[in-house]
């Protein structure tokens, strides 16, 4: 089997204001493949954490918009994790 | 042969075998390997003892690499028995530990998993045990331990990552640390388990916000320890009950060891805070392994002096 590849996948950082923008992510999460990072399920997610999520390509689009829909900040944390993924090998063999 | 292996960088499987056998020839009178069990995939499962043949003496059991993706945590435990290895007779602190005291390392809990994050998928993090009426693979293991094992609805479906397996210690991987934990529990006094992603050293409870009765005995041990942490690179680490630290869950492996009877356990969530998450670079792992050090050689005297 080829390896996965993260190509062109995000990772997103959303700080959910209130209960309302906590209900976002969650239905997001409900219609998307969202591989969370922290905290480590959607159930745990809540008003006023810090909620780090890895997206693919295709979807990041249309959670990008939704977010920004319902006036939902974030940040980028990665815009590519393949490169991530690449440069975390960044010590040369002796 | 595996290729070469090195503290600096991160290690696959089939080095991290080699480097077992390789402490045990180099260090004979000082660590032996042990083999636990094996793995769903038949994967062996190894601790290294690091100190006399004397089992009764006090012990500190270390586990790493419980979740496939969190490449930091296996990358310390090797960093670990390196360490105490060298600076024995040399480093007074260390000399006086390994005296005194025994570790038992598990260097790679998520066997399968971890060969599995290398070969096929970075970001896997629990086992590979099959699923009965599944396609889906893996139990997280660290839901997998008998302690609350039942309380909380979301970790049912055998497709989400925080899956608890179909009965509380049906994983191979878990069975066997937690029979060679109840095996040796005499000598055991503290449990500590490294996780990454979080810059948080934690302590029991995770599955009620109600507080253990030694409360504020871990809290000054985890408080110090994180400020002894901070001290070569500044790196700001929080303390407290999981719970409330970070939310509530259950099955976890350090309030498992607190109920069987070890009053002091922790789980440390190494470097980053998100910058790189599950992707730290290998220039961070000399830096982050040396301040860990500093905070697990704090807890380990602090056992030998308190722990009776």
């Amino acid at each position: 089997i080829a390896p996965v590849r993260f190509d062109r996948e995000k990772v997103l950082r959303v700080k959910p204001q209130d209960e309302k923008q906590a209900n976002v992510i969650k239905d997001l999460a409900k219609a998307n493949q969202l591989d969370f990072w922290y905290p480590d399920a959607t159930y745990h997610v809540a008003a006023n954490m810090t909620v780090d999520f890895r997206v693919s390509e295709k979807e990041s689009q249309l959670i990008q918009s939704a977010l920004d829909q319902n006036k939902v900040h974030y940040e980028i944390l990665m815009h590519d994790v393949q490169e991530e993924v690449k440069k975390q090998f960044d010590v040369k063999e002796d | 042969f595996p290729g070469r292996h090195s503290y600096a960088k991160y290690n696959n499987w089939d080095k991290i075998v080699a480097w077992t056998e390789k402490m045990v020839r180099k260090n004979p009178k000082m660590v032996s390997r042990i083999k636990i069990g094996t793995t769903a995939e038949n994967n062996p499962l190894y601790v290294l003892k690091i100190g006399e043949k004397d089992e009764r003496r006090k012990a500190i059991f270390m586990d790493c690499g419980i979740h496939a993706r969190e490449w930091i945590s296996p990358a310390f435990c090797q960093w670990f028995v390196h360490q105490a290895t060298k600076t024995y007779g040399k480093n007074k602190i260390m000399t006086k530990l390994l005296d005194r005291m025994n570790f038992y390392v598990l260097p790679v809990f998520n066997v399968d998993g971890y060969i599995w994050s290398w070969t096929q998928n970075r970001m896997w993090k629990k086992n590979r045990s099959k699923n009965q009426n599944s396609n889906c693979v893996g139990t997280d293991l660290n839901r997998n331990f008998n302690v609350s094992w039942n309380s909380f609805p979301y970790t049912k479906d055998p497709c989400e990552e925080t899956y608890r397996g179909p009965a509380p210690e049906s994983e191979k991987e878990t069975k066997a640390v937690t029979d060679f934990i109840r095996s040796h529990l005499k000598s055991i006094k503290a449990y500590i388990t490294f996780h990454s992603y979080s810059q948080m050293l934690l302590f029991p409870y995770v599955y009620t916000s109600e507080l253990p009765p030694n409360y504020e005995d871990l809290a000054k041990i985890a408080k110090v320890g994180i400020n002894v942490l901070s001290i070569p690179y500044e790196t700001n680490y929080t303390s407290g009950p999981t719970a409330s630290t970070i939310y509530p869950t259950s099955g976890s492996s350090v309030d498992w060891a607190y109920s069987l009877g070890i009053k002091h356990a922790f789980a440390f969530g190494l470097g980053d805070k998100g910058k790189f998450g599950f992707l730290l670079p290998e220039s961070q792992i000399k830096s982050t392994c040396k301040e860990t050090m500093l905070a697990v050689t704090f807890i380990a005297k602090h056992i030998l002096k308190h722990s009776s």
